[in-house]
């Protein structure tokens, strides 16, 4: 399959890329 | 010791790998020098960290472009992915750059990213947002004007996706009418 990925999981790691 | 889950550590990877592109409009250069690769990347974690650090779509200035696309596919007609297909067009009142332009790009980008199509994702090559005084756009490309049943899926979950209302209708052109025309509009091959 697919890696699907929707909208609010996505969206949910906009403000995490600067912490990792 | 702390036992640390690889959740905390692996990024998330993409079904594809893409690249970001800019283009500024310069009279003095040719079409292809005007444009330029920002970043490829391939990870949730890496789009965000290039999406929060570019300007926002609606703070450019008119006549420039973002384009992303899975790699390998340039952002023009003559590539070998694109010069048989067209795109799904959405065009912007002046007004729409406030309201909806910013919104519209991101949805735009999430839905590639994440393969929102489900297996009719392979036939997308990528997605451009043009700033243009007249009216901004923003277009999904897919590879193939005579996939039907791709397109019409694609066109559909994307006006989902975008909220556009169920009685404004988008339409999709193939790159090769867009290149012919001889007036300011091209016909539609697909309306959903």
């Amino acid at each position: 399959g697919k890696r699907q990925y929707n909208r609010d999981f996505l969206l949910g790691f906009q403000f995490m890329a600067a912490c990792t | 010791q702390e036992i640390v889950s690889p959740e905390s550590y692996i990024k998330h990877p993409l079904q594809n790998k893409w690249s970001l592109w800019f283009f500024k409009n310069d009279k003095t250069k040719t079409w292809q020098a005007n444009l330029c690769l920002i970043s490829t990347f391939d990870t949730v974690e890496d789009f965000w960290a290039l999406y929060n650090h570019i300007q926002l779509s609606s703070n450019l200035i008119s006549g420039c472009d973002y384009s992303l696309f899975k790699d390998g596919i340039e952002p023009m007609w003559e590539d070998e992915r694109n010069k048989r297909g067209g795109r799904w067009l959405i065009t912007l009142s002046k007004q729409q750059r406030r309201q909806d332009l910013d919104r519209f790009w991101l949805e735009t980008l999430l839905c590639l990213v994440g393969e929102t199509f489900d297996d009719y994702s392979d036939e997308v090559c990528g997605a451009v947002v043009n700033i243009r005084s007249k009216g901004d756009k923003i277009a999904i490309w897919t590879a193939d004007f005579d996939n039907r049943e791709a397109i019409t899926h694609i066109g559909r979950v994307y006006k989902e996706r975008l909220g556009i209302p169920i009685k404004m209708t988008i339409g999709y052109q193939s790159h090769s009418d867009t290149a012919t025309k001889s007036g300011s509009t091209t016909k539609n091959k697909f309306v959903v």
